[in-house]
């Protein structure tokens, strides 16, 4: 922090400055010039993500903290070393569903809804989903000044896909921001492309072990669709979900505990 | 009581010895770090080295270290550098050679290819236990998504998607492949 970053002289009430749009939904962005989160060294921000929207996996370089004001969903977070413990076998699926060949394996994915509030380590690459029937709003705290950021106190997001630099493009013909000019904050977090455009094509190949075409898709050059897309027919992961789970517990409670080891 | 404790802390280790390897790949190469779990007066300084080793055109990455700046300072041989920022720029595509530096700030995404001569390097990073993330291999980031969410998120069919997770089988360094041999060829 500067000098005088805390000498406020005033505190205003203040409501987001700038919103981005993308195909399901959008964020919008606190004002990070305004003294008080200058002085506490955060940064606000709001998404607000429709039924069967998915914001891209990204990582930034700030912790995060965030509320669930409406909606439910739920989040992957992959840390490193950590194993892909949700996993569906291939025997069992086929048992199921009459032969169809599917399979999948994953790191956790965590469950939330309307009150919940989520953390999210900084570096640490995550993903959410809108498996409700209403807008999902998330209020997102990203902690600038944490001893885990030792880049500048801006938050930065790093895309692991889609093509938000095109959105924020788009974007800047269709609408101009309050003050003239972009807002520090925003253009960091939306106006961001995927990082694996930033890499030789070949060299992706190379690192995947997959055809050049295949590398060609992991940068996503044509995707219009910005930081939050739509999942036509929804998203299907491994999870035990809270429905399921709950019903279990019933019949669990309904035979009594005279089972119970 | 300090001669008890600080004074008697050990200070050195060395971290050259391959036998010891942290990471180890005989197609690819080796690294070996050095953490405050292996020597604890890391923790006070908050910093670490790793010593790496690639073999040649040998691969290591995609990755992002999640706490800390890297510090690559490259001894022997000479490796291509790909390090790319938050808005997907490459800010580094070079070739470093040796007595060469370069500083990759954390979670910048980097790639690195050994040349024909291969390439060993020290690294210093900004963080007492800093921990990478990789995005292709057996434990990287892209692996632990779920096919659904690369199929959309890539906008690709589910076969490719399954071929991005498990095409690479490694971990952390990459044996060079078929696309090496043929741009030597």
């Amino acid at each position: 922090q500067q000098k005088n970053e805390c000498q406020i002289q005033r505190i205003d009430a203040v409501e987001p400055r700038q919103r981005v749009e993308s195909e399901a939904g959008f964020t919008e962005f606190f004002d990070t010039n305004d003294q008080q989160f200058q002085c506490a060294g955060v940064e606000v921000i709001r998404h607000q993500i429709e039924p069967q929207g998915l914001l891209l996996p990204s990582y930034v370089n700030a912790p995060i903290l965030f509320y669930v004001e409406q909606g439910k969903g739920f989040q992957g977070m992959t840390l490193p070393g950590c194993p892909e413990t949700y996993e569906v076998s291939q025997q069992q699926f086929q048992g199921r569903k009459g032969g169809q060949s599917f399979q999948d394996r994953h790191q956790k994915i965590q469950e939330f809804r309307q009150g919940d509030v989520v953390a999210i380590p900084a570096g640490a690459a995550h993903w959410i989903y809108n498996n409700g029937q209403d807008d999902l709003v998330l209020i997102v705290l990203l902690d600038s000044t944490n001893f885990a950021n030792q880049l500048d106190q801006n938050h930065r997001r790093f895309f692991l896909a889609g093509n938000p630099q095109q959105e924020q493009k788009q974007q800047q013909g269709r609408q101009q921001s309050p003050r003239g000019t972009r807002q520090q904050g925003q253009s960091l977090e939306a106006g961001s492309n995927n990082i694996f455009q930033g890499f030789d094509v070949d060299v992706l190949a190379e690192a995947f072990n997959v055809d050049r075409e295949t590398a060609e898709m992991l940068r996503c050059e044509d995707d219009r669709r910005g930081h939050i897309v739509r999942v036509e027919r929804g998203l299907k992961v491994v999870s035990p979900s809270m429905s399921r789970e709950e019903q279990w517990q019933g019949q669990q409670g309904g035979r009594g505990r005279g089972q119970d080891n | 009581g300090f001669e008890e404790t600080i004074c008697s802390m050990k200070v050195r280790a060395n971290i050259d010895d391959y036998t010891q390897a942290d990471v180890y790949n005989p197609q690819a190469g080796h690294c070996n770090h050095l953490n405050s779990f292996k020597l604890p007066i890391l923790r006070l300084l908050q910093l670490s080295a790793e010593r790496g080793v690639l073999y040649r055109n040998a691969i290591m990455g995609p990755y992002w270290t999640m706490n800390a700046h890297n510090i690559i300072y490259v001894t022997k041989g000479n490796m291509r550098m790909q390090i790319v920022n938050d808005e997907g720029q490459a800010v580094f595509d070079d070739q470093i050679q040796e007595r060469q530096l370069v500083v990759v700030p954390q979670n910048f995404a980097v790639v690195k290819q050994a040349g024909e001569q291969g390439c060993r390097w020290i690294s210093f990073r900004t963080n007492d236990n800093a921990m990478i993330n990789t995005l292709a291999g057996q434990t990287s980031a892209i692996r632990a998504l779920p096919v659904d969410v690369l199929t959309n998120a890539y906008q690709i069919p589910r076969e490719e998607a399954q071929k991005l997770k498990y095409s690479r089988e490694e971990t952390v360094m990459f044996s060079p492949g078929s696309f090496s041999s043929r741009g030597r060829a």
